[in-house]
Formats: structure tokens, C-alpha cells, sequence
């Protein structure tokens, strides 16, 4: 009864406010991967204008049976060397996993599509969450990308919402999105922010590498 | 599944983000759990655009360590909110293994107890069961068997809200307390964040890890999730 007579999580643990580091973009769209309408697919963008693009680092499951989407951007970074990956394509509702060669290409599609839009090579890396052994409705999921990039007036945000919804559109059986952030200051007097995402409440295991 | 991206305006080398990054998951997403299962898809993030106008930061920066510490707090409080929304959780549980001979024996000892069934269906009841506890703790796959002397063990619940005494010795020097404050031990499984030490007197290397209690919802949830 306990269990059932469940506490407003969602209150308690999302901020109603954030701060977020500059020259990123985010956009979310609900692309019909969920059933029941909701938010699934992510992107996250970096705007800012440099020689090597951004940084990226990533850890992985050590699963033996690792999703198309671990493989695919693994490839990406150690091709890359964690230099110039300038965006993040996520989707929920369905993980790609165990889907052979044809979940292979849809991930390496998914990622080709943004690159495609941000016109830089190599530079996308893509997580998927949801039910194993399914694969994804590419359509909805091509449409839904192209339609983040191609909508009037763009979907990419930098604000609250932006974020808040990006981290809505990763999640499964959460009963609240996951986000925090907070600014610092080196020892120099620069100041910096720290934003981060996350989604989870069941296979809760990790041992990422 | 999880999943996470820390983004940060910071310019950092990929190699310096890198290691910043792994010694931030060994301290934080790879110290939890909900149910014990290791999914196909985890996949932790960290992104850093250099936005921000200051030197690059490298292994060898003055700021490396400064950052990293900002990192591992950061990822700590976020990989919390995850166990926090454990399915069906209604409590959060630190275990905290210190005083031992290193660093993974503390922490196998702690993804033990956090791994139990019983020790987490009792929580979730509210049973202040130290058998539980001390069976976890004994079968824990050890590196070194010279982590445990069971001789030394002290086994306590600590109380989260600041509220006296704080500490409810379960087990001292291997021995059952057998007069435990029944009372006090509900007020402190009653709250909402529980806290488990467990000090194995070995050494003097300390892990944290965080699991949940394991409630009836968890198996509504799961029972029909493919559908």
C-alpha cells in the first residue's frame, strides 16, 4: 500500500529552473515511437564555432550482447578520438537491441541523418533506451529529426524547457526526468556550467567501461 | 537502461574528459543499483563545447583536479536521482563500506548488501533485519579474503535526518548486539533516505554505493513491460 500510495517524486526532484552551458542547443519532438504520444527522441547540439568542434568522452555497458547504438558511436569515438562530435541523437521507446544487422544500419542511419543536417562528417552519436529485440520505426524516426532541424522558427532551444523536455523525451518507465545543474568558478574567476540528463528506474546495474 | 550526458562549456582535451569521465562513473553510476541487472544499452555521456574562454584543460592542468571533483559530486547527485526513481522505490539506501584493506573489496562488499533481495524487501518493510545483512556481506565474492576478518566487522544503521543518537550498532566485533533499540531502529528505517555502514576494519579504503528497496510495484511494472 505503501508502494501504491506513491510520493510526488516529480515535485520533489526536478528543479523548476537551471543553468545551462552556453552554446548548446537542445530539441525534443514526440516522433510516434511511444505509443502513447509522448516525447522520444533528443538532440543535443553544440552551436559553438571552433577549429575541432567539441570534446566527448563516453562510457559503455560491458553487456557481452551491446546494442546497436553502443557499437555504432564506440566506432565513432575512437575514429574521432573524442574530437569534433558535435551532436547527440537520443531515442526512447525502443532500445535496438539485438536486432542484427538491420539495427546496425538504423543506428549509423539515425546518426548519418544529423550529420547530414549539421553538415559535418562523423560528428553524431546516438543512445536509444526501450524494449530489447524490437526495431525501430525508422520512418517516424527519420521524420522526427528531420523535423526538428526543418521546422519553422527550429525546435533547438537553450532554456529551461528545452532542457527539461529533452530529458522528458529519454525516459521509459521513470516517473520523473532527470536534470540538474550547477555553475562554478576556477581558480582563475572563470565561471562554468554543468547541465546533465539521465534516464533510468529499472535494469539498474551499470558497470559502464 | 541508463542513460546520461554531462554537458559542460569548459574546453577540456578529449583525453583529460575522458579520464575525468571514468573516474567519476567508478565513483557514481557504477556504484548503483536497482534491481541488479546490467542492461544492453547503458551509455554515459560527457560533452565539452570550450565555450567558455580559458585555457584547455588537460591531465597536467592546475584546474584537472578541480574539475574532477565538481564531476564526481556532480555525477554522484545524479546518478542519486536514478536509484531514487528505482522502480517502485519508496526509499533511498546509502552503503557505505569503509575502513577496508582496498578500494574493490569495499566495493564488492557494498554491491552485495545493495544486490540482496532480502536485505532490500526488509527495508521496504521496514525490518530492522541484520542477518540480512551480515548473509550478504558473507558471500560477497571477494578479491582478497584478507578484506574480511569477522572478527573486526562492525555493521550499523545511521540515521539520515540528523536526529540522536545517529547511530544504531547492529554488529560490533563480528557480534550480534542482541538488545537493539527496536524502536529507535524503526524511527531510522522509517525515513525516507536510509543509510547502511558497514566498517570492516581491515584497511582504510571507503566506497559508497546506492541502491533501493524492493517494493510490490516493482514486479507490477515489470510484469508486463514488453506490451
Amino acid at each position: 500500500k505503501r508502494a501504491m500510495n506513491t510520493v510526488d517524486k516529480y515535485s520533489l526532484y526536478v528543479p523548476k529552473s537551471g543553468v545551462f552551458p552556453k552554446c548548446l542547443k537542445v530539441a525534443s519532438i514526440a516522433s510516434g515511437i511511444k505509443k502513447n504520444g509522448n516525447l522520444d527522441l533528443g538532440i543535443i547540439l553544440n552551436t559553438h564555432e571552433s577549429l575541432n568542434g567539441a570534446s566527448l568522452a563516453g562510457v559503455f555497458t560491458t553487456n557481452k550482447f551491446q546494442a546497436a547504438p553502443v557499437v555504432v558511436s564506440k566506432n565513432v569515438l575512437e575514429q574521432q578520438q573524442g574530437h569534433n562530435i558535435n551532436a547527440i541523437v537520443i531515442n526512447s521507446g525502443c532500445a535496438n537491441a539485438v536486432t542484427g544487422e538491420v539495427g546496425m544500419h538504423d543506428a549509423r542511419d539515425m546518426v548519418q541523418s544529423v550529420n547530414s543536417h549539421i553538415g559535418r562528417a562523423n560528428s553524431t552519436l546516438v543512445m536509444s533506451t526501450g524494449v530489447i529485440g524490437q526495431l525501430l520505426p525508422m520512418e517516424k524516426v527519420k521524420n522526427g529529426i528531420d523535423k526538428m532541424f526543418l521546422r519553422k522558427g527550429s525546435t533547438f532551444g537553450e532554456d529551461y524547457s528545452s532542457w527539461l523536455n529533452l530529458a522528458k523525451s529519454i525516459t521509459t518507465t521513470d516517473t520523473f526526468p532527470k536534470i540538474i545543474s550547477s555553475r562554478f568558478t576556477l581558480p582563475n574567476g572563470v565561471q562554468y556550467t554543468l547541465t546533465g540528463i539521465a534516464k533510468g528506474a529499472g535494469m539498474i546495474s551499470p558497470n559502464m567501461a | 537502461t541508463l542513460l546520461g550526458v554531462i554537458c559542460t562549456d569548459l574546453p577540456i582535451s578529449p583525453s583529460a574528459l575522458q579520464s575525468m569521465l571514468l573516474h567519476a562513473t567508478s565513483r557514481s553510476f557504477n556504484c548503483i543499483s536497482v534491481d541488479g541487472d546490467m542492461s544492453t544499452n547503458d551509455t554515459l555521456y560527457m560533452m565539452a563545447n570550450g565555450a567558455i574562454e580559458t585555457d584547455i584543460i588537460t591531465e597536467s592542468s592546475p584546474y584537472f583536479n578541480s574539475v574532477q571533483e565538481k564531476v564526481v559530486d556532480f555525477s554522484q547527485k545524479l546518478a542519486q536521482l536514478i536509484v531514487r526513481d528505482g522502480e517502485g522505490a519508496t526509499k533511498l539506501v546509502t552503503v557505505n563500506v569503509r575502513n577496508s584493506l582496498n578500494f574493490e573489496d569495499a566495493k564488492v562488499v557494498a554491491e552485495s548488501i545493495s544486490n540482496s533481495m532480502l536485505v532490500k524487501t526488509a527495508l521496504y518493510g521496514e525490518d530492522v533485519n541484520w542477518g540480512r545483512i551480515l548473509c550478504a556481506i558473507g558471500y560477497a565474492k571477494l578479491g582478497d579474503v584478507r578484506s574480511l576478518d569477522v572478527t573486526k566487522l562492525k555493521v550499523s544503521f545511521v540515521a539520515t535526518d540528523n536526529s540522536e543518537p545517529n547511530e544504531l550498532v547492529l554488529i560490533e566485533n563480528g557480534v550480534p548486539q542482541v538488545n537493539i533499540n527496536e524502536s529507535r531502529a524503526s524511527e531510522i528505517l522509517a525515513l525516507p533516505d536510509i543509510k547502511i555502514v558497514v566498517d570492516l576494519g581491515t584497511g582504510k579504503e571507503e566506497c559508497n554505493f546506492w541502491t533501493c528497496d524492493l517494493s510490490h510495484e516493482y514486479v507490477t511494472i515489470n510484469g508486463d513491460y514488453r506490451s
